[in-house]
C-alpha cells in the first residue's frame, strides 16, 4: 500500500522549488515523505521534494502552477495532482487550480484586495480556503462552483464556469485531451500505443513522452483535427473518435497583437506580408497553395484571413503566399525583444564536442545524455522555465540546441519528457576524445570473431588477431582465387595440413583456416596451378564495427 | 540530395556507387556486410546479368579518384519478394573493411522507427541546383508515420506497410533520382542502424510529398536467408 500513497503525486526529475514556509524531514523512503506531506499541518501541502542521496524530504505550500520550478540535480519534485487539475469535482470545494476570469470573461480581484469591492471573505476569514491571487475558489460551497469578485466595479462576484472533472470533452482539437475514451467512432476497441498488434505503427509511447499516448486511450499526437486511435480491428487501421467538444472555452492566451514573443505562437495581429514583400495567401484558401493548416484544423490557432501565424511550432509566424513559386515564407512580424539574432551557421566545422564548461558551445546536438529530445527554448511545454533567449540573449538559445546558459558544468537542456525536466547533453568534452580512431574501438561493441557458418550467417566475417582460431566462411585469396579443398590433393600435393594431420583446426571445404599460427593470417592451398597457397583477405573484428564511421559525419539536418 | 550539405568526406563508409561496366554512377547501395550490398530491385532494371554492374566503395567525389576507392564486380542478384523495391547484390570478393569502408547496421526484425526519429540520406543524386553536385551529399530530416504520410494532401494511400516516409512536411529538401538503392539511416544510442532504401517519391523535396524508403526491418529474415543460402 505504501507505493499507492504516490499514486496521487506527479513526479518531476530534476526539479526544485524554493519557497517559504516549508517543512523540511529526513526520511528513509519517498513514500515516508508523501505521507508528511499528506499530515502535514502547518500549511497545506501542495508538493515536496525528494533528494534520495541525502534523505531529504521538504514539504511545501507550492507547486508548478503557482511557482518557478528551478533546475537541481538528483532532486525530485512530487506535486499533488488534486492541485494541479483546472477542473472541478463537484461543486469545486477543493478546486486549486489558477483560472482567473469569470465567466463573462471579467478579471477577478486579488482576494486579500479591496477595490473595487470590499469583500467579505477574505484569506484571514477562510484559512485553508487557499484564497491566493485573484484565482476562482469556492470557500463558502456556492451551489453554483468556484467565484471570485470581479475588478469590475458594476459586477461584485460571478461564477468562473470552470469544466467539470468527469466530463469527457475536448478542447481545439483535442491535442491536449487526456481522458479515457477507448473506442472509435463506429464502436472499433482502440489498439494500446505501447501495442504492435494488429497495426504497426510508428507512434512509441516512449519515443514521444509529451503526447501523453496512455493504454488504448484516444490522442491526437500529429495535428489531426481531432482525436484517434489505431483499432482493434485488422482491416481498420485507425479512426477518430466521438469525442464531445467542452462546454468552457478553451484556455485563454494572451493575445499578443504588435509583436511576437518566443515562436509567435500567440500573435494575433494583422500583419499580413511576408519578409520579402509578399501578399500572404487567406488561410481558408487552397489556392495557389494547397494545405493542412485550415482553421477546422487548428480551430485555435487565430487562422482568420491571411494574417501571419505560428500554429505549428514553426520559429516565428509565417503564412502560405500568393505567389505559386513561394509556397510559404516567414513574416516581418517584429520580435517582442526576446529572440536570438539571425541564424548564424550553427554547425561549427569541427567536432561535435564543448570546450571547458560548454558555456561557449554552439553546435546542434539537441538530444540528452538518455537520448531524450530536447524541448524548445522558447516554449514552456511541458516545462515552464526562465531560461528564455529574453533573459539571456548572449547564450545563443535557438531552437532546442543544447546549450549552458547559467554556468553549470555541461552544456544541457529541458527535455520533451514530462517526468524528467532537465538533463545533461550527448556530447563529450573536446580535450577527453581519445584519438577518433581509437574512439571507435569501444571492445564491448566489438564485433565478434565470425563463429562456424550454420550458426551465424549475419556475423560478419572477420578475424581476431592472427585469425588461428577463425572459422568463417572466406574461400578465397586476396587476389581473388578460390581456395583448395584442404582434403584434396589437385591441383596441390600436400601432406602436411590436412583434416586427419589436424583434426582440431577447423580444415572444412576450402575456407581459410590458420593451422600453423601463421602470424599473418589466415590462408589456403590455391586452385591456381602456378601458385601454391596465399593469405586469404579477411578483415579485423576490431575495425568491423557496424554502424560507427571512424570519420563522424556532419548530420546537416535538412530544415 | 536536394538542399542538405556535402559530407565529410567517408563519414557515411556503408555508402557504395553503384555503376555500370563503363563506370556511370546510376544508384546507390548500402554495405551491409563485407561480401554483401543492399539496393534497390527497381536499379536492377536494366540488366538481370550481374556482370553489367560494378559496385564502387570507399569513395568520397563522383570522379572516384580517391585512393581509398574499392571496386568490386557483382556475381549474384538476390531481388526482394515480388512488389517489393529491394534487392541484395553478392560482390566477387569481401570489401576490405578499414575506416573509409565499413558496413551499416541491420534493424531488429519488424522494428518500426518511432514517429519523429531524426534520419539521415545519402548520395550522389540528382541536386536540382542546390549545390554539392558531384560529391556525397547528405541531409536529416524526421521519419513521417505512415498514417500521416497518406493523407490525401500527402501521399494519398500509396504507401505501404513495408515502406516508410522521411522528410521535411514543408518541402525544401529531399533525396532524388540518382540517389536510389541508398541508404536512410537513423542514429540510436551512438550507432547509425539501415532503416530504408530510397525508393521512390512524387517529384523531389516538395512539400508535403515526403520521400518513400523501403522499410528494411520487414525484410530482416529475408536478408539473412539469402546470405545465408548464397
Amino acid at each position: 500500500q505504501r507505493t499507492d500513497v504516490l499514486e496521487a503525486y506527479v513526479k518531476t526529475d530534476g526539479a526544485w522549488i524554493i519557497k517559504l514556509p516549508k517543512s523540511q524531514y529526513t526520511v528513509k523512503t519517498v513514500e515516508e515523505c508523501a505521507v508528511k506531506c499528506d499530515k502535514e499541518v502547518s500549511f497545506t501541502c501542495r508538493s515536496f521534494l525528494y533528494i534520495e542521496k541525502d534523505q531529504d524530504c521538504v514539504t511545501l505550500p507550492a507547486n508548478s502552477k503557482t511557482d518557478q520550478i528551478l533546475r537541481r540535480m538528483s532532486a525530485t519534485l512530487y506535486e499533488k495532482k488534486v492541485y494541479l487539475l483546472e477542473c472541478v469535482n463537484g461543486i469545486g470545494k477543493d478546486y486549486r487550480g489558477t483560472k482567473s476570469r469569470s465567466k463573462s470573461g471579467k478579471m477577478c480581484q486579488r482576494w486579500e484586495g479591496t477595490f473595487p469591492h470590499l469583500p467579505n471573505i477574505t484569506p484571514k476569514t477562510h484559512p485553508k480556503a487557499d484564497l491566493e491571487s485573484n484565482f476562482c475558489r469556492n470557500p463558502d460551497e456556492d451551489k453554483g462552483g468556484p467565484w471570485c469578485y470581479t475588478t469590475d466595479p458594476e459586477k461584485r462576484w460571478e461564477h468562473c464556469n470552470i469544466q467539470d472533472c468527469t466530463e469527457e470533452c475536448m478542447q481545439c482539437s483535442g491535442e491536449n485531451y487526456r481522458g479515457k475514451i477507448s473506442t472509435s467512432m463506429s464502436g472499433f476497441t482502440c489498439q494500446r500505443w505501447d501495442s504492435q498488434q494488429p497495426h504497426n505503427h510508428g507512434y512509441i509511447p516512449s519515443a514521444l513522452p509529451d503526447k501523453y499516448l496512455e493504454e488504448n486511450y484516444c490522442r491526437n499526437p500529429d495535428g489531426e483535427p481531432k482525436p484517434w486511435c489505431f483499432t482493434n480491428n485488422p482491416t481498420k487501421r485507425w479512426e477518430f473518435c466521438t469525442i464531445p467538444r467542452c462546454t468552457t472555452e478553451p484556455p485563454t492566451i494572451v493575445p499578443e497583437l504588435t509583436c511576437a514573443s518566443g515562436e509567435g505562437s500567440s500573435y494575433r495581429g494583422t500583419i499580413s506580408v511576408t519578409v520579402s514583400g509578399k501578399t500572404c495567401q487567406a488561410w481558408a484558401s487552397q489556392s495557389p497553395q494547397k494545405h493542412s493548416r485550415t482553421s477546422e484544423n487548428y480551430p485555435c490557432k487565430g487562422l482568420d484571413g491571411n494574417y501571419c501565424r505560428n500554429p505549428d511550432n514553426e520559429r516565428s509566424p509565417w503564412c502560405y503566399t500568393t505567389d505559386p513559386e513561394t509556397r510559404w515564407e516567414y513574416c516581418s512580424v517584429p520580435s517582442c525583444g526576446d529572440t536570438p539574432g539571425p541564424e548564424e551557421p550553427v554547425i561549427p566545422e569541427g567536432e561535435e564536442c564543448y570546450e571547458g564548461d560548454g558555456s561557449s558551445y554552439r553546435g546542434a546536438m539537441s538530444e540528452t545524455i538518455s537520448g531524450k529530445k530536447c524541448q524548445f527554448w522558447t516554449s514552456m511545454e511541458p516545462h515552464r522555465h526562465s531560461k528564455t533567449p529574453l533573459n539571456f540573449p548572449k547564450a545563443d538559445l535557438r531552437r532546442n540546441l543544447c546549450r549552458n546558459p547559467d554556468g553549470d558544468r555541461a552544456p544541457w537542456c529541458y527535455t520533451t519528457d514530462p517526468s524528467v525536466r532537465w538533463e545533461y547533453c550527448n556530447l563529450e568534452r573536446c580535450d577527453n576524445i581519445p584519438n577518433t580512431q581509437e574512439s571507435q574501438t569501444n571492445p564491448s561493441q566489438t564485433a565478434t570473431q565470425a563463429t562456424p557458418v550454420e550458426s551465424a550467417p549475419s556475423k560478419i566475417d572477420c578475424k581476431v588477431g592472427n585469425g588461428a582460431d577463425y572459422r568463417g566462411a572466406t574461400s578465397t585469396t586476396l587476389m581473388g582465387i578460390t581456395c583448395q579443398a584442404w582434403s584434396s590433393m589437385t591441383p596441390h600435393q600436400h601432406a602436411s595440413f590436412t583434416p586427419e594431420t589436424h583434426p582440431d583446426k577447423g580444415l572444412e571445404s576450402n575456407q581459410c583456416r590458420n593451422p600453423d599460427n601463421d602470424v599473418n593470417g589466415p590462408w589456403c592451398y590455391t586452385t591456381d596451378r602456378s601458385k601454391k597457397w596465399d593469405y586469404c583477405q579477411i578483415p579485423d573484428c576490431e575495425s568491423l564495427k557496424c554502424g560507427q564511421p571512424a570519420t563522424k559525419p556532419k548530420r546537416c539536418f535538412g530544415r | 540530395i536536394v538542399g542538405g550539405c556535402i559530407s565529410k568526406p567517408h563519414s557515411w563508409p556503408w555508402q557504395i556507387s553503384l555503376r555500370t561496366r563503363s563506370r556511370i554512377h546510376f544508384c546507390g547501395g548500402t554495405l551491409i556486410d563485407a561480401q554483401w550490398v543492399l539496393t534497390a530491385a527497381h536499379c536492377l532494371e536494366r540488366s538481370d546479368s550481374p556482370s553489367a554492374y560494378k559496385v564502387l566503395l570507399g569513395i568520397h567525389t563522383e570522379k572516384a579518384n580517391e585512393p581509398s576507392k574499392q571496386e568490386r564486380d557483382v556475381v549474384k542478384i538476390i531481388k526482394g519478394p515480388a512488389s517489393t523495391d529491394i534487392a541484395l547484390l553478392k560482390l566477387d570478393r569481401p570489401a576490405l573493411i578499414n575506416d573509409k569502408v565499413s558496413p551499416a547496421c541491420l534493424p531488429e526484425k519488424d522494428y518500426i522507427v518511432p514517429s519523429n526519429t531524426e534520419c539521415y540520406v545519402t548520395g550522389w543524386g540528382e541536386t536540382q541546383g542546390s549545390g554539392g553536385e558531384g560529391y556525397l551529399k547528405e541531409t536529416g530530416f524526421p521519419v513521417i508515420e505512415n498514417k500521416v504520410c497518406n493523407r490525401p494532401s500527402f501521399l494519398n494511400g500509396r504507401v505501404k506497410d513495408h515502406e516508410m516516409c522521411a522528410g521535411n512536411i514543408e518541402g525544401g529538401t529531399d533525396s532524388c533520382q540518382g540517389d536510389s538503392g541508398g541508404p536512410l539511416v537513423c542514429y540510436a544510442q551512438n550507432t547509425f542502424v539501415l532503416q530504408g532504401v530510397t525508393s521512390w517519391g512524387l517529384g523531389c523535396a516538395n512539400a508535403m510529398k515526403p520521400g518513400v524508403y523501403t522499410r528494411v526491418s520487414k525484410f530482416v529474415d529475408w536478408i539473412e536467408r539469402s546470405m545465408k543460402q548464397n
